[in-house]
């Protein structure tokens, strides 16, 4: 199976620093 | 095994948009800040232990799509910024003391924060093992029966939360921590 879609919260948090 | 497919099987399915966008909105709460909508972790850990047995199958997919986010965002952990890594630790703890997760996925998740407590002391990552353990602390005896061998107080470092260490080392020998070390 392939790998889940990143939620888009978890991709703005770990970007916002 | 450290793929979360090979361990947890419901992880595993394919989640639909909508279940997706629930997800994702519950997360959302959680790192939000008034005066957008925002929820506690603990209001979310309780949302989420009626989720898991709910007889409603599109909660118990929200449970699922969650919990599977979750673990599969732990590589991405050092990449957030301390505020957000700290709220994540509390969530990620929380799951473990309330036993929202059992079998190969308690033991992945608890693998997380060994991984985590061996990086180096006051990096980003130690402090998410040891606010993840902070959570769970007072589970710790339940599981040091079930599963020796792995030594979470050795890796936490002797000139540094002395207390959690020793509340650890109760727990090892099957004892109640001292009523003053409870706060």
């Amino acid at each position: 199976p392939s790998a889940p879609r990143r939620l888009p919260i978890f991709n703005r948090i770990s970007v916002s620093e | 095994p450290s793929d979360l497919s090979q361990v947890w099987p419901e992880a595993n399915q394919h989640f639909s948009k909508e279940i997706d966008d629930e997800a994702n909105s519950y997360f959302q709460r959680i790192y939000n800040h008034p005066p957008h909508p925002t929820m506690s972790v603990d209001e979310v850990l309780e949302m989420l232990q009626r989720f898991k047995d709910s007889t409603i199958k599109r909660e118990r997919e929200v449970f699922n799509c969650m919990l599977r986010n979750l673990f599969e965002e732990y590589r991405f952990f050092p990449q957030y910024p301390d505020k957000e890594l700290h709220i994540t630790a509390c969530l990620f703890g929380g799951i473990i003391e309330k036993g929202l997760v059992t079998y190969m996925a308690l033991g992945l998740a608890l693998r997380y924060v060994l991984e985590a407590l061996r990086k180096p002391f006051g990096s980003k990552m130690y402090y998410f093992g040891i606010a993840a353990l902070d959570r769970f602390k007072n589970r710790e005896s339940d599981y040091n029966k079930a599963k020796k061998g792995v030594d979470l107080a050795d890796q936490i470092s002797y000139y540094s939360f002395s207390n959690i260490k020793m509340y650890i080392e109760y727990g090892q020998q099957s004892r109640d921590p001292p009523v003053k070390m409870q706060g």
